[in-house]
C-alpha cells in the first residue's frame, strides 16, 4: 500500500508544472524515504531530478517500494480538477496498475477521486557524479526567470560568465546583442533578494535558452534559485521546495565549433 | 555557432 497526502494541492500542481514541459511521461519511484523522479527530456540534453521527502508529507506510507510510470499530460488534467487549497492524497496498491488521486475540500463537503492507468516506462537510472563546482550562484528565482525570458528574445544561446565580481548573461542574434550583469550583493537585511557567488575559479559556459525557460517553470516553487557551474560539465539549476525537497535540472552545455 | 552536447556522455547508467 502506498499513500501520500499533502494538505495543499497547490504544491503538487506547481511540481507538475515544473516538469511537464520537459517530460511527456516519467517514473515516480516511491520508497520509505519519499518520492523520486529522474528523467531526461527526449533529446537527452536536460535531466530533471525531483526529490519529495516522506517527512514533508502530511501523511506518508509506503509498505513496499514501487515505481509508478505516469503520463504527465494525463496527470495534469487530473490535478486541474483540484482546488489549490484541497488536500490531495495519492494512493496505490502494491503491484497496482493504477494510481488514485483523492481531492478533499477544506470543509470536507466535496471529495473527488480520479483513477489513472499507470505506464510501464523502461527508464534507465543515471549516476550523477558529485562535482565540486567552480561557481555557485544564488539569486532570486524571479530575477533569473526575468533574465532568461528577456534574453531569449534575442538569441538561442546564452553565455553565462561568472567571476567573483558578478555574473553576466549574454546573448547575440540577428537583431543585435544583449547583456545582463548582476553584481554580488551584500544585502543581509533582505537575504531573499540577494545575489551571492561562491567562486573557486571563473567559468564561462553557453546554454540553450529554450531549456532555461523550461526550468524557470519551477519559479513558483521557490523564492531562490541556485546555479552551479564548472567548465565542460552540465549546469545544475536547483529550486528548493520548502520542507519537502528539491527539483534540480541538469543542462548539457553548448560547445563552440 | 555552438553545438549542443547531449547529457549521455556526462552520466553513467546505473
Amino acid at each position: 500500500m502506498f499513500e501520500a497526502r499533502l494538505t495543499s494541492a497547490a504544491t503538487l500542481k506547481k511540481v507538475l508544472e515544473a516538469v511537464k514541459e520537459l517530460l511527456n511521461e516519467a517514473s515516480f519511484d516511491c520508497s520509505d524515504s519519499g518520492i523520486q523522479l529522474q528523467a531526461m527530456d527526449n533529446s537527452h540534453v536536460s535531466l530533471v531530478s525531483l526529490t519529495l521527502r516522506s517527512d514533508g508529507f502530511d501523511k506518508y506510507r509506503c509498505d513496499r517500494s514501487l515505481t509508478m510510470g505516469m503520463n504527465l499530460a494525463s496527470m495534469s488534467k487530473i490535478l486541474k480538477c483540484a482546488n489549490n487549497d484541497d488536500t490531495v492524497t495519492i494512493k496505490a496498491q502494491d503491484d497496482a496498475d493504477t494510481v488514485t488521486f483523492v481531492f478533499e475540500s477544506k470543509k470536507q463537503e466535496k471529495i473527488s477521486d480520479y483513477e489513472m492507468k499507470l505506464m510501464n516506462l523502461d527508464q534507465e537510472h543515471l549516476g550523477i557524479p558529485e562535482t565540486d563546482f567552480s561557481c555557485v550562484i544564488r539569486m532570486p528565482s524571479v530575477e533569473f526567470a526575468r533574465i532568461v525570458r528577456d534574453l531569449a528574445q534575442f538569441g538561442e544561446t546564452v553565455l553565462i560568465c561568472c567571476t567573483k565580481e558578478g555574473v553576466k548573461f549574454s546573448v547575440s542574434g540577428d537583431v543585435g546583442s544583449a547583456n545582463v550583469k548582476l553584481a554580488q550583493t551584500n544585502n543581509f537585511d533582505k537575504e531573499e533578494e540577494s545575489v551571492s557567488i561562491e567562486m573557486q575559479e571563473p567559468v564561462s559556459l553557453s546554454f540553450a535558452c529554450q531549456y532555461l525557460i523550461s526550468f524557470t517553470k519551477a519559479t513558483p516553487l521557490s523564492p531562490r534559485v541556485q546555479l552551479s557551474m564548472s567548465s565542460n560539465v552540465p549546469l545544475v539549476v536547483e529550486y528548493e521546495i520548502a520542507e519537502l525537497g528539491y527539483i534540480r535540472y541538469y543542462l548539457a552545455p553548448k560547445i563552440e565549433d | 555557432t555552438a553545438t549542443q552536447v547531449r547529457l549521455d556522455g556526462f552520466f553513467t547508467v546505473v
